[in-house]
């Protein structure tokens, strides 16, 4: 469902280049668990923004769930991340003058499907399962580190996209409410066949990992898939 | 150093109360090596902000210091911030207009005793300890998460500070780069005598507290001292 093959991403600082990624191939099965891990600064968000559409390769091809995402308009890529993708972000990148309820919401808006009670069911429904029913109403600067980042969950999952990016969503969790995200995705996982694809330095994601892929210095160092008999 | 007598803290939202600390009792000592631990949204940013004068409670006693915190002038507090206290956000506040090495030489600005060539000898130290010397001219929206974060910790150590408030400081970091960071922040608590005041949910820095609370709900559930013999 992911591909990337020879992938380049070279960002520019003023006169000088920075090379994040040196050549990634890539293949991603629709309905995998794959944990991207390597060190601070390796290029994971890099692959991940690639990946999601929100940025796009200096060299090399990205196909994204059947399209070849460098031939796409831009109305055609914006159409696929509303509809199909769903991105929690390091930053979390939550609006700041809405409250976590309409920041979690706003998706449904833009895709315009579904009434106003269904929206209301939907959003209650998924901020339930990620444990913020009693903060709906406060503002991102009015939430917990960790809220927030509930928020950005929340808000990716509610569109039931087919394929999530998610960046380090557990950073920062406590152990309690990381296993609780997680059973969350593990079970969207599950049942609806979500791929899920993460950037992570917590033990507990890479142990529910069926795929791991090593990023060492812009490069894939390794890639191993769970074998559980 | 830090004395905490029936503190409460109240957020207002609208016409709601939020009550965020329901009674805090507490102290630390000169060059304590002390972890605040609790799941996400029981109070430890809260509790940190007290302490590290960057908000006021509602209602009790927060002494820093040896100063009772509610009686300085808003230039004392400014004064005692800057000069003997260093603060690592869980949000790391950047300063974006700024490169890397602007934003942690800021502080040593402000506090105007060093000529340039001694702010850039320490702010190249301190870059270097945390493994941010390729990247001392990035802003932070050019870094990766955990870049960022260890800018938020250069910015914090470079004024050598009495007490330092650290936010979840290895949130974005992977294991290794994680270590790297506890062992300058022990080095400092033990060559200088440096007291750090850590929320964490990241098992590698509970292991190095001399002093662990658990915070539930706003109220200390129990504090535990560690004895080494
Ligand atoms: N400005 C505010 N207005 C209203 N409520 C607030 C405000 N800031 C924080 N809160 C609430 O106070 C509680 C404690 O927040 P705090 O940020 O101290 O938690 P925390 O322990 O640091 O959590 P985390 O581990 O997620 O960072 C949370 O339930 C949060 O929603
Ligand atoms: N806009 C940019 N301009 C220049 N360099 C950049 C830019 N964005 C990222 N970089 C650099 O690219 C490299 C990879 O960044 P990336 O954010 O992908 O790392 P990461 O693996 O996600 O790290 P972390 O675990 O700290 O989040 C880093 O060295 C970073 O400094
Ligand atoms: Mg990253
Ligand atoms: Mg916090």
């Amino acid at each position: 469902i992911v591909e990337l093959k020879g992938v380049h991403k070279v960002y520019k600082l003023g006169k000088v280049e920075v090379p994040a990624l040196k050549g990634i191939d890539l293949t991603i099965s629709s309905g995998e668990f794959a944990v991207i891990a390597g060190p601070s600064g390796s290029g994971k968000t890099t692959l991940l923004n690639l990946i999601g559409c929100v940025d796009v390769a200096t060299r090399g091809a990205v196909n994204v769930d059947g399209h070849d995402t460098a031939t796409l308009s831009e109305s055609k890529l914006t159409r696929l991340r509303l509809d199909r993708l769903g991105f929690i972000f390091q930053s979390f990148n939550l609006v700041g003058v809405l409250d976590a309820f309409d920041n979690v919401e706003f998706p449904l808006l833009l895709q315009g499907n579904l009434t106003k009670a269904e929206r209301r069911a939907r959003v209650e429904a998924i901020m339930d399962s990620v444990g913020l029913r009693d903060t709906m109403r406060h503002r991102p600067n009015e939430l917990s580190g960790g809220q927030r980042q509930r928020v950005a969950i929340a808000r990716a999952l509610v569109t039931r996209p087919r394929i999530v990016m998610a960046d380090e969503p557990t950073a920062n969790l406590d152990s309690t409410t990381g296993h609780q995200i997680i059973d969350v995705m593990k079970r969207l996982n599950h049942d609806e066949g979500t791929t899920f694809i993460f950037s992570t330095h917590d033990p507990k994601v890479m142990a529910q990992a069926d795929r791991s892929i090593e990023l060492i210095d812009g490069r894939i160092s390794q890639t191993s898939v769970r074998d559980d008999g």
